[in-house]
């Protein structure tokens, strides 16, 4: 399983206007100035996956996530889905296409869909985790916290190892 | 239970081993902090470069560390069938040459698994399958598929 | 004791709006959180990138914190006497425009103040005054005063 | 004040013999390959300054500040001196240079030495502050921390301002 697919609106930078990135299997690289929205991309895969650290989204608080810029003003609400490549049915769901929508209105309530029809956090996250995939995995390194993994102390290096144990 | 913690210990190691001498040259293991009490030992990781002494990995340079993080994620994810990888400017530390060898051997890893790299720098970029652009105009963030030449204009 | 805070508060947010619009171009402050309690109020960093949203230091993008963090020292020091900085690898997440820009407003800076920067990148070590090549054999390392053509030689 | 000479020998990845780095009063870069010693020389600075956490010094314990190495086994004690230039007098001691040296010895004792004749840490410590020079101080950005200093809580920002009204 990997993504095929993400789709961002309203998300941080990213404004009311649609953006689709269309992804392979092989080496996507994401290049670009500073400041010009290349790590909320990553934050928007981690938000899609179900998130639920306002901090580990680089927000203060939820309400953060909502776009808000000189040209748009503040929108109403953000949202991010994420298409996988569901071919090795490493995901338990019907069809070759995987889709996990999430939605985040400025109350801070979040919906979360999977194919396109209503579902809970709870019911993602069981299906991700089928193919090991959560938003905070080891498996997603986001900008500056390299050095910190070589950095590790001992006890938490143990549970990682027990984690996939 | 402990069956399972030390065969799984020993296969991360081989695989930070093998991944940490693609990129280094070096060697690389991990090993129990006290191998007499198995069931809670904390779990060191060690890294020894070319023409150095073995260290434990949080006392190398910068570049080093991050060489050493990256092989360990590779390791770890051998183990479980995520398949892709996001990588966010680990390169940022990296010299000139670790930065070639890093990406020589994501490219190799790209054939099985998929790989999302966020970089600044053109050596990476031009290995890409798939470059994007990412860019800003009157604060609203956009993207673009491009390629390395067109990058040079969106950077300036 | 309250009445000299707020002065330095106020001129250290002078000297970081002045280093801040020197490298971006945009406008930075400081401000109490709570300004109605002057005595316990925590300070904020806030920064307004050209065409941007003002936001707090903690909400921008990497390459974007390193500038507003560099700022923040250099404003600091203007307020005491220590007389050098040492900046290590602060350009490691700086993109081409901005690792320019903080290398003109450091080679400004250091007519009056001691700047040592350690820097993987060309574009800093040629504005050097005095640059040095750090290198290792057989795990020990040695120094040696270069120029740039040389380290192109050094590092390989 | 500033620093004309950092004298380093046996601290860390600098080996038996001695070096000795000139520094001017504009802007000296320090470049090399990853793993050369680049941030060995910022650590060495602190040190002579009185660090007491070898962590903030990169170790796990203050004999992993000697120096080892298959070159030249493991040496028995690491010595570093900063020479700073004082024509200012902005250091309360008489004449143009003033010399801090602290050697560490493998029982993981600390010598200090003031313009080469011992002298107590705190003696170090209240000259030096007198320049605000200190081992932790702001004007020191090690690798990797610069990004920290931008996400630091209004409470530590306002100690900050505080320290230096
Ligand atoms: N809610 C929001 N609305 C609009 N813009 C936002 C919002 N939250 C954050 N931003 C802005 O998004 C911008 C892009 O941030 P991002 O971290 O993605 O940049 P980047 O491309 O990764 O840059 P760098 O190369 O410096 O790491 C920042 O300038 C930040 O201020
Ligand atoms: N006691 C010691 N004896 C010998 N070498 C040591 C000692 N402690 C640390 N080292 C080694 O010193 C080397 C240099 O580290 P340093 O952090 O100075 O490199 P650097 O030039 O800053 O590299 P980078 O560009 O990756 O940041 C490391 O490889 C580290 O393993
Ligand atoms: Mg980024
Ligand atoms: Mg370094």
């Amino acid at each position: 399983v990997y993504i095929k697919r993400i789709t961002i609106q309203g998300f941080k930078s990213f404004g009311s206007k649609r953006v689709v990135i269309k992804l392979g299997p092989g080496l996507t690289v994401i290049t670009g100035p500073n400041g010009g929205g290349k790590s909320t991309v990553v934050d928007a895969i981690k938000f899609a996956l179900g998130e639920l650290s306002a901090h580990s989204l680089r927000a203060g608080r939820f309400s953060e996530l909502i776009h808000e810029s000189p040209a748009e003003g503040r929108l109403s609400s953000a949202k991010v889905s994420l298409t996988f490549n569901n071919t090795d049915k490493s995901l338990p769901v019907d069809g070759d296409e995987v889709t996990v929508t999430r939605k985040l209105a400025n109350t801070g309530e979040s919906e979360y869909m999977l194919n396109g029809k209503q579902a809970s956090r709870n019911d993602i996250l069981t299906i991700l985790s089928a193919a090991n995939i959560k938003p905070d995995g080891l498996n997603i390194v986001t900008q500056g916290s390299v050095i910190g993994i070589a950095e590790m102390n001992s006890n938490e290096l143990r549970r990682v190892i027990e984690d996939i144990a | 239970e402990l069956n399972t913690f030390m065969k799984t210990l020993e296969k991360v190691s081989e695989n930070f081993r093998f991944f940490f001498h693609q990129i280094t040259g070096g060697e690389a293991w991990l090993r129990l902090e006290k191998p007499d009490e198995p069931l809670k030992s904390g779990v060191e990781m060690i890294v020894k470069f070319i023409g150095k002494t073995a260290r434990s990995s949080s006392a190398v340079s910068g570049g080093e560390k991050s060489v050493a993080a990256t092989a360990l994620i590779l390791a770890l994810q051998g183990l479980t069938p995520a398949e892709f990888y996001i990588f966010d400017e680990i390169d940022a530390h990296l010299d000139i040459n670790y930065t070639a060898r890093l990406v020589e051997l994501l490219k190799e890893m790209s054939k099985h698994r998929q790989i999302i790299v966020v970089s600044l720098k053109d050596v990476i970029a031009e290995r890409a399958d798939m470059l994007y652009g990412v860019y800003m105009r009157n604060g609203v963030s956009s993207i673009v598929k491009t390629s390395l030449e067109e990058v040079e204009t969106l950077v300036g």
